[in-house]
């Protein structure tokens, strides 16, 4: 069956748009059929992809407004067995719009029911909120993918994060599961990298991924190219980590 | 008079609060009396100042909401001349409610009336967002500072942003005014800062302030002591940018 996994995290800056991208593009390269869906208005996943801002027609607005099927708005990509679902600025407005629609929570979720058939993983980057665009992720994904910056700010907003999941398992979406925490931009010569990390891996045991991602400047440079840093730059130790969390990801199913 | 200044930039993780909790402390070390406004619901700038969540009582949320004045609400911190109104998870609510509330824009610009005779400069720190929590901001503020991260996909959003400001200006807020762009984390070993540093130096002139804050660990240490950098370690390298920053924002006064 289909693995749907949202990438969320309230906090701004910790690396989901860069996990989206990247652990897509490495169950793309192992033949697994992957959709990303960018539900983000600012669009930096379909930017990942290098869709230019001018050529992203219809997209995950239309799919919560219910005004097309995945089959119509999934576009291939650069990347071999990956289509993506791009973000417009139409979908800043969907925010405000979903907060008074009927069935606002599901939207997606109803959004995304063909792409089950279509994919092997379905992969929703969210934005910095816990607002109506990452509440629809939530309920139309079966796991989420937490990732966590090393630094102290971020650690504060993990357990707003869980309540909310635990708020949408319980009121909308029963199946819906941790599948783990990665910590992103580890710096192995930072002392709060590491202070971070010993209390991330004490408080979520292992739900954390045993593989981290080191801050590695490759990563960031990517999107000025236009592509994941699988292929901008497959040697460099972040693309590297990111083809180990695709690993564990395949190998780990939450408790279905 | 009092000078309100927003500090927005709807990119994740780009130093928001870390400029809101450092720009109002060197501002209130040389004797202004200020005003920090936590509008963001994760309460990061709270945490800043040492205030524990399980202490945050009334704060932004009554503001918006109108059940209380700005002296009710503002606490002394650990920082002489430096008060703050927290954020609490009530704001959490805040956004979802403001949508359908009357004179939904304008509620915090009324919340901090009072405040315009009390204090010398009010910082008001925003979500990652341009949802009803950030307008409110923008509504409230006299002056917008952005920070920019110096890579690549917080520069994809500006141009977002600056739309969202020139609307605000003209439906709601016509004495706006953009009081410049602080380029943070930027790193001279890294020629992604100094190209993303060029690009913006080329867009926005001479609206980029000359102090631009350098990646320093020490300034990501501070928050786990609940402590600004300028109090934690001032001798460090962003504690004395900080430094350097507020001394531009007193000399630089927008167009009035
Ligand atoms: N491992 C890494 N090493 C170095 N830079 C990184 C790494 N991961 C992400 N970055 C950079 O850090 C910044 C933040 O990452 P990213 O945009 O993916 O986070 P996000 O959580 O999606 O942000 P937002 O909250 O705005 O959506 C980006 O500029 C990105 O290029
Ligand atoms: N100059 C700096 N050097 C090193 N780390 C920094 C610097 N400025 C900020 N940081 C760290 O980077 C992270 C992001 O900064 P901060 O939380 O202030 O950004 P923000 O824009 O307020 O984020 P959000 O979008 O979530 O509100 C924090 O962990 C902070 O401690
Ligand atoms: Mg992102
Ligand atoms: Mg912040």
């Amino acid at each position: 069956g289909c693995r749907v996994i949202a990438i969320a995290n309230q906090k701004g800056g910790v690396g989901k748009t860069t996990t989206a991208v990247n652990l897509a593009t490495a169950l793309a390269a192992v033949n697994k059929k992957v959709l990303v869906v960018d539900a983000d208005p600012q669009g930096n996943a379909s930017t990942g992809f290098g869709v230019p801002r001018s050529k992203r027609g219809m997209g995950t607005y239309e799919l919560l407004a219910g005004e097309a099927r995945v089959s119509e708005v999934a576009e291939a990509t650069i990347i071999p067995n990956l289509s993506l679902v791009t973000s417009s600025t139409a979908l800043a407005g969907a925010e405000i719009e979903l907060v008074t629609a009927d069935h606002r929570e599901i939207r997606l979720r109803n959004g995304l029911n063909e792409s089950r058939e279509l994919y092997d993983y379905v992969i929703i980057d969210s934005p910095p909120s816990l607002n109506m665009l990452t509440i629809n992720s939530l309920v139309a994904a079966d796991e989420v993918l937490v990732p966590l910056q090393c630094e102290f700010y971020a650690l504060e907003g993990v357990s707003q994060l869980l309540r909310t999941i635990e708020k949408v398992k319980e009121l909308f979406n029963p199946n819906l599961e941790i599948l783990g925490v990665v910590l992103t931009m580890y710096d192995k010569r930072n002392s709060l990298s590491d202070s971070v990390a010993d209390d991330v891996r004490g408080f979520f045991g292992d739900k954390v991924f045993e593989t981290s991602i080191p801050r590695n400047v490759r990563v960031s440079e990517a999107p000025s190219h236009g592509k994941p840093v699988l292929v901008y730059d497959l040697r460099c130790p972040g693309a590297q980590a990111y083809l180990h969390l695709a690993k564990e990801v395949l190998m780990r199913r939450p408790e279905a």
